[in-house]
This record gives structure tokens, C-alpha cells and sequence, in this order.
């Protein structure tokens, strides 16, 4: 509802930057 | 027994960001292969004078089954991704402060189970003493449950809902102002040497606080 508290809303920032180290850094499926 | 409660804020915020260093060296300097770690932060309703656990930070590591899954495509059902990918796309444009930039991989790629244990976690308090973390900071022990076929017995619905997850391992240490939870998806034994080096990384002082 955009009312995220502080501290959810960092965390969640900081989780969504690692999740996308992690899929950037995952070895891509080799076909 | 998880119970949606609004709250005052508490009385005392800590620093997330000492709190992330926390973490780090508990979960990467450690032996075991731990999934996240939590920090349930006590407080009290000033309305119904009820004592409430409730989210501080996390630090999420990720597991083997994350890229395995991602993989091999063995992930939740179609429906359930949709759903989880469709969660992460709202909250990544309120993080991002409601911004139009194109949908990129982060929320496009396939949320493991772990992943959504671990956000579904952001929404979760406990209150009086209730779950696994209320009742660690009740009981002011700490609690250890190694093993899926003991989670899933478990009175809590919160240690239920991590072996459906995937997570073997759930621990929870009262420390000062809160619990720290530790989750795997391992089978972790209990070790002091684990649990004193929360306590002592977790033991917080005055000066470290916000």
C-alpha cells in the first residue's frame, strides 16, 4: 500500500540488490 | 501463531547497517552453509500493552537448491511463480520509489521457495511469546530445531511453513532487543560455538544504536 516501514523497505532494497548479484553472477544454463 | 499487529514504533532503532556487518560475519565467516539471518526486534504495543517481535533486518545468502532451481526448472508450480514474481514486481517499484524503468531480472527471474520464505518474513511478528522466536525471547533460551521431520511437528506454523520451504535447520537466539533466527537448508547440529558467536556479535550497546 506504499506505507512499507523504514526498516522493510531497507532490507528489502538490499535484498533486491543482491538478488540481482546473485542472477548476474549464476552461470548461465548451457543448452 | 503469527499475528499481523500494528504497532508503535519501538523504542529504540538499531543501525541497519552495523547490523548487515553483523550478519555478514556470522553467516560468511561461518563453517556451515546458513541460507539467512534474521533480526526480530522486541518492542511493545502501547495500545494493548502486548510484547511484540517484530522484523529488524535480514540478510539473505542463498542456498545450492537456489541455483539448482533456477537451473533445472524445478521451482514452484506456474501459478505460484506468477504469483510470487507478480509480489516482487509491486514491491520492487515501492522500493524504487514507484520509478517506470523496464522490468529487468531481478524480478523476472523464478523466486525459490527459500527466497519467499525469507520476504514472506518481512510481513511476519509474533506477539506474548508466540512462534519460535517469541518463544526464544520468552523463555530467554535459545532454540534449535535441526531436522525437516522436526520442523514439521512443530507447534509453530512459522517452523512448519520453513519445511515446506525446503529449510532443515532453524535456530533462534535471544540476544539483547531481540532474536536472532538462522535458517538453512542443511541439517545443522547444535554447536556453542555458533551460539556464542551470536551472542557476542549480537551483544548490542548504547552507543550502537540509532
Amino acid at each position: 500500500d506504499g506505507d512499507l516501514p523504514h526498516a522493510r523497505r531497507i532490507s528489502l532494497r538490499r535484498f533486491l540488490e543482491k538478488r540481482k548479484e546473485r542472477l548476474t553472477a549464476a552461470v548461465p544454463y548451457a543448452s | 501463531p503469527t499475528t499481523a499487529v500494528a504497532a508503535t514504533p519501538p523504542p529504540m532503532y538499531f543501525n541497519q547497517e552495523t547490523l548487515q556487518q553483523r550478519f555478514q560475519a556470522l553467516i560468511e565467516g561461518a563453517k556451515e552453509k546458513w541460507t539467512y539471518a534474521i533480526f526480530w526486534q522486541s518492542s511493545v504495543d502501547e495500545a494493548s500493552g502486548a510484547s511484540l517481535l517484530g522484523w529488524g533486518d535480514g540478510y539473505y545468502k542463498g542456498c545450492e537448491e537456489d541455483r539448482q532451481k533456477r537451473t533445472l526448472g524445478n521451482a514452484a508450480s506456474a501459478a505460484e511463480q506468477e504469483h510470487r514474481k507478480r509480489v516482487l514486481r509491486e514491491l520492487n517499484s515501492l522500493v524504487a520509489g514507484g520509478g517506470s524503468s523496464s522490468p529487468d531480472e531481478v524480478v523476472e527471474e523464478e523466486v525459490t521457495d527459500t527466497e519467499w520464505f525469507f520476504l514472506v518474513s518481512m510481513t511476519q511478528s509474533f506477539v506474548n511469546g508466540a512462534g519460535i522466536p517469541g518463544q526464544a525471547l520468552f523463555s530467554g533460551s535459545p532454540i534449535w530445531i535441526a531436522g525437516g521431520d522436526r520442523l514439521q511437528v512443530s507447534a509453530c506454523e512459522r517452523a512448519r511453513q520453513a519445511e515446506v520451504f525446503g529449510l532443515r535447520t532453524m535456530v533462534c537466539v535471544p540476544v539483547g532487543g531481540g532474536v536472532v533466527e538462522l535458517g538453512s537448508t542443511d541439517l545443522i547440529f547444535q554447536s556453542n560455538e555458533i551460539m556464542n558467536k551470536i551472542r557476542f556479535l549480537f551483544s548490542f550497546n548504547a552507543t550502537e544504536m540509532e
